[in-house]
C-alpha cells in the first residue's frame, strides 16, 4: 500500500473513532435515568443524587433502597412495617449488577433493619445469591451491619394487634380450621371427605381469598 | 415494596429491591422481593425491570421454565420476561403489558405492576387490578417525575 494511502486510512480512522466517541457523548447525556416503583421522592432522589455523583448504578441503587428503609416508604419498607401472624417484621432485599449478571439478595432477614446493605455484602463477599433467615442476620452482623436490633415499632404493633382482635382476618391460611378465628391450624382435608364438601366450593375459596388480601399498603 | 432501577453515568445498569413483604403472613414466607428475575433483572446490553404486587403470585412464574416452553409452556418470570421480551425487539410498553397479561390470564385476581426501561432510558408501565405509580429522574428532568398507569 502507497504512503499516501496509508496516510488516508490513518486520517479515516481517527476520523471514525473521534465521531464513535462523540455519539458515546451525546448518548451519555441521556443518563444517568433513575426509575422506581411507587412515588417514593426522597428514594429516587437519593438515587439521583449518587448517580449524578459520579457513583455505579449499584451504589445508586443501594442508596434509593436504603433512603426508603430509613423513611420506611408507605410501611412496606424497612424496619417497623408489614407485622407477620407472630407480629414480627422482616426484610427481604436483593441487588443485581446488570453489568456482571451477579447478584445478592437476602430473604425474611429477622432483626437487621439495612436489607440492601446486607444483600450488596451477600453479592460483594460470598460466591452465593441468597441468604435466609437467622443466618442471613448473622451473616449481615458479622459484615458489619448493626444488629440485633428489634424490628417491629408502634404501628406495626398496633395493626397486628387489631388483626388479632379481628379474629386474625384476612389471613393467607386455605383449607384450614379454624376459618374465622385465630390458629393454631390445622388441614381440613379430613374433615372434607367425611362432610363431602364439594371440589368447586373449595375452588371458590382459593380464588376468592387473594384479593382481599394485597393493596397499596400491602405487598411486595 | 421499593424496586429501582439506576442507568448510571457509564451506561451501566442495576436493579434493587426492598421489602418488608406481605402483613399477616404466616412466618417464614418469603415473596418475590429477594428473587432475582421476579422483583427485577437488568442486563446492561438491554435494560432493566422491577416488580411490585402480590409476590406469592408474581414468583410462580419461573425462568427455566421459559427455558423449555414446549414442555412447560405459559410460565416465565415477570421481570426476566419484560427484558427477554425487550432483547427480542419489544419497546419496553409492550413488554411490560405483555409480561402482566400473561398473569393475569392464569390469575385473573392477580395485583400487581412493573415498570420497564430500555438502554436507550425509554420507559413504561403496566398494571393489573390496581392503578400503579412509578417515579422517573433523567438529566432533562428539574426533580423527580410521577407517571400514573391505569389497569
Amino acid at each position: 500500500m502507497a504512503p499516501k494511502n496509508l496516510l488516508s486510512l490513518y486520517i479515516f480512522l481517527v476520523t471514525f473513532l473521534h465521531l464513535v466517541g462523540v455519539h458515546e457523548a451525546v448518548d451519555s447525556d441521556q443518563y444517568p435515568l433513575v426509575v422506581s416503583t411507587w412515588p417514593f421522592l426522597d428514594a429516587v432522589r437519593a438515587a439521583w443524587r449518587a448517580a449524578d455523583r459520579g457513583f455505579s448504578a449499584v451504589d445508586a441503587v443501594v442508596e434509593g433502597c436504603s433512603a426508603c428503609e430509613e423513611l420506611r416508604c408507605d410501611g412496606t419498607v424497612g424496619p417497623g412495617g408489614s407485622p407477620d401472624e407472630n407480629g414480627e417484621t422482616t426484610i427481604d432485599a436483593l441487588v443485581m449488577d446488570g453489568v456482571t449478571m451477579e447478584v445478592g439478595a437476602v430473604a425474611a432477614m429477622r432483626y437487621v433493619k439495612d436489607g440492601i446493605r446486607a444483600a450488596r455484602l451477600v453479592m460483594q463477599h460470598t460466591k452465593h445469591t441468597l441468604l435466609v433467615g437467622e443466618q442471613a442476620s448473622a451473616f449481615a452482623i458479622s459484615m458489619g451491619l448493626p444488629g440485633p436490633t428489634n424490628l417491629s415499632s408502634a404501628e406495626s404493633m398496633a395493626k397486628w394487634s387489631k388483626w388479632k382482635e379481628d379474629s386474625c382476618q384476612p389471613n393467607f391460611w386455605k383449607k384450614v380450621v379454624p376459618v374465622n378465628s385465630c390458629g393454631p391450624f390445622h388441614p381440613r382435608e379430613s374433615l372434607d371427605l367425611t362432610e363431602g364438601t364439594c371440589f368447586k366450593a373449595k375452588q371458590m375459596e382459593t380464588t376468592e381469598s387473594r384479593s382481599s388480601l394485597i393493596g397499596l399498603h400491602n405487598h411486595d | 415494596t421499593i424496586a429501582v432501577a439506576v442507568v448510571d453515568k457509564m451506561g451501566h445498569i442495576a436493579v434493587g429491591t426492598s421489602t418488608n413483604g406481605a402483613m399477616f403472613k404466616i412466618p417464614g414466607r418469603v415473596g418475590d422481593g429477594p428473587i432475582a428475575g421476579s422483583s427485577a433483572y437488568a442486563d446492561d446490553e438491554i435494560g432493566a425491570c422491577g416488580a411490585t404486587g402480590d409476590g406469592d403470585i408474581m414468583m410462580r412464574f419461573l425462568p427455566w421454565h421459559a427455558r423449555l416452553p414446549a414442555i412447560l409452556p405459559c410460565t416465565f418470570m415477570a421481570s426476566y420476561q419484560v427484558v427477554e421480551s425487550m432483547r427480542l425487539g419489544m419497546e419496553p410498553q409492550l413488554a411490560a403489558k405483555d409480561a402482566i397479561s400473561r398473569i393475569a390470564r392464569k390469575f385473573p385476581d392477580f395485583v400487581g405492576a412493573v415498570f420497564a426501561v430500555n438502554k436507550n432510558g425509554v420507559h413504561a408501565g403496566a398494571c393489573h387490578g390496581w392503578t400503579f405509580q412509578y417515579s422517573v429522574r433523567s438529566p432533562e428532568m428539574d426533580d423527580v417525575e410521577v407517571l400514573t398507569v391505569l389497569p
